[in-house]
């Protein structure tokens, strides 16, 4: 590694000015944030984002020609972004790119925010062409974390995390073997209970229930899914899913396990044992508002943080003293980028205004708003609960497809950036 | 004058990341011994063979996206 400079201070504001075309702003917020986190995780260094006014660090895109910088860009390819040594904070990056995130294409914003960030920090390019101060990007890796050159340079600066702690949740143990399941009839999502809601990545609303997952739109719902088909070592009958735009990361929750993904890869270590939270959890969901993960037991939750420790022994708390007029022991539970939670339990599902309270007009009908069941006609429906010829075809034969071990799961839901609702 | 774009191109990568530095006095012209040992200062740090000949692989190496900073590798600071 090479040291360029640093801060004379350990607690950075930074600011993001604008964002990229090409990423929702929810997920090239989110990528941002976790390149922060790289460095915060190995070093005692903290950031704290300010919206208005001036900060240490200031995050901005532009193109060819900038009023506010002398360093130009080229376009697609090339030159992808560029940073100011301390104490100077300013970090561009190209407009002209194609910014990804959780996918080979493009260019991962989250990995060069991470490098570009390094160098607002201090760091020089390191001649390990596998480190991220590495000068030329080596593409996009589902599994990426710093290099142990990257890790002693900015240890270098700023010192060791004091007190070391693991980027691990504190309520595992010990890792457990998956249990294998038996398979389970296709269920028919316009009746029964739900077991489980996650907004996903690339802001996919996932349904599962029994062994069979389908995603959710405004316009419809697509095709079922065996789960483990798309997350490979993953049982049915889940209790509860979230996912954290914070961290990436799925979490899936059944009986006393909890199983993290990365998209579609279970990350290695996985499932673990739930140690200080209760088994058979109800719902889960993550809270924009706090970047915090919610987990809802009977009568019940617990607030979790993913990257900080938890004291546990102060929950449960009742979810009445949190959450206005929802039902107890709901079947999911999910939230939307705009703050708003949705509970399901049964056929019915309540909305949640920013203050958690259930707003006017609710509960309604899970089938007719989120699964686009309408009234059965003869032509449509051969008998109750039984989907139409055509869907159970059309179900069927993907089902069956999604078998070959050659297909990406991303590409069979439709999740490439090209695909959208 | 005689260098094909390629070769320009590659000369304008090497001086733009800091593998060859103009001269403070004199003309600004780069000798055949100096690119060769930039070219090596460059594939030295980016693990290709070291050849000091602009080579396919040094060429397509260069054609990869990266950052704009320059790179602080020379044959002082590599050793």
């Amino acid at each position: 590694y090479l040291l360029l400079g640093r801060w004379g201070k350990k607690h950075l504001t930074f600011r993001i000015l604008n964002l990229p075309s090409t990423l929702p702003s929810h997920v090239a917020r989110a990528a941002l944030l976790q390149a922060f986190q790289y460095w915060s995780n190995v070093t005692p260094l903290t950031f704290q984002e300010v919206k208005t006014g001036w900060a240490d660090i200031r995050l901005s895109f532009h193109g060819r020609q900038s009023l506010y910088c002398s360093n130009t860009f080229d376009g697609p390819g090339r030159v992808l972004a560029h940073a100011d040594i301390p104490e100077l904070g300013s970090v561009h990056f190209d407009e002209d790119e194609l910014w990804t995130e959780g996918t080979y294409r493009g260019v991962n914003l989250r990995i060069i925010a991470a490098h570009e960030l390094g160098h607002a920090l201090g760091l020089g390019h390191s001649r390990y062409t596998k480190a991220l101060m590495a000068p030329v990007y080596a593409g996009y890796h589902p599994y990426f974390k710093l290099h142990p050159d990257d890790v002693a340079g900015i240890q270098a600066l700023y010192g060791k995390k004091i007190p070391e702690t693991r980027d691990e949740e504190e309520m595992e143990l010990s890792t457990v073997s998956p249990v294998p399941t038996e398979p389970s009839p296709m269920p028919d999502p316009c009746s029964g209970e739900l077991d489980a809601m996650m907004l996903g990545p690339g802001g996919k609303t996932y349904a599962f229930k029994g062994d069979y997952v389908w995603t959710v739109t405004n316009s419809g719902r697509g095709p079922l899914f065996r789960i483990s088909a798309l997350w490979e070592g993953l049982p049915g009958n889940l209790d509860a899913a979230v996912y954290s735009p914070r961290t990436q990361r799925i979490y899936f929750f059944k009986g006393d396990k909890v199983w993290r993904y990365i998209n579609f890869k279970m990350v290695p270590g996985f499932p673990r044992k739930l140690n200080r939270i209760a088994p058979n959890l109800d719902a889960a969901f993550y809270w924009p508002f706090n970047k915090k993960v919610f987990l809802l037991k009977g009568l019940g939750y617990w607030q979790w943080d993913e990257l900080a420790p938890v004291d546990f022994s102060r929950y449960p708390q009742p979810i009445s003293s949190l959450f206005t007029g929802v039902p107890p022991q709901p079947s999911a539970a999910v939230s939307r980028h705009d703050g708003r939670v949705y509970f399901f339990k049964g056929k019915k599902y309540w909305r949640l205004n920013r203050q958690l309270r259930v707003e006017k007009g609710y509960p309604r009908s899970i089938a007719h708003d989120w699964m686009h069941c309408h009234p059965q006609t003869p032509d449509a429906t051969l008998s109750s609960g039984v989907t139409t010829g055509s869907v159970m075809k059309r179900t069927l034969t993907t089902t069956l497809s999604v078998t070959d071990p050659t297909l990406n799961a991303d590409t069979v839901l439709g999740l490439t950036p090209s695909a959208t609702d | 004058q005689a260098l094909v774009p390629a070769e320009e191109a590659a000369l304008e990568y090497l001086f733009q990341y800091g593998y060859l530095q103009k001269p403070l006095e004199g003309p600004h012209v780069f000798s055949p011994e100096d690119i060769m040992e930039a070219l090596r200062a460059f594939q030295q740090a980016s693990e290709l063979p070291v050849s000091g000949w602009l080579d396919d692989a040094t060429r397509a190496r260069m054609r990869q996206p990266r950052c704009g900073l320059a790179d602080p590798f020379n044959q002082k600071s590599l050793k």
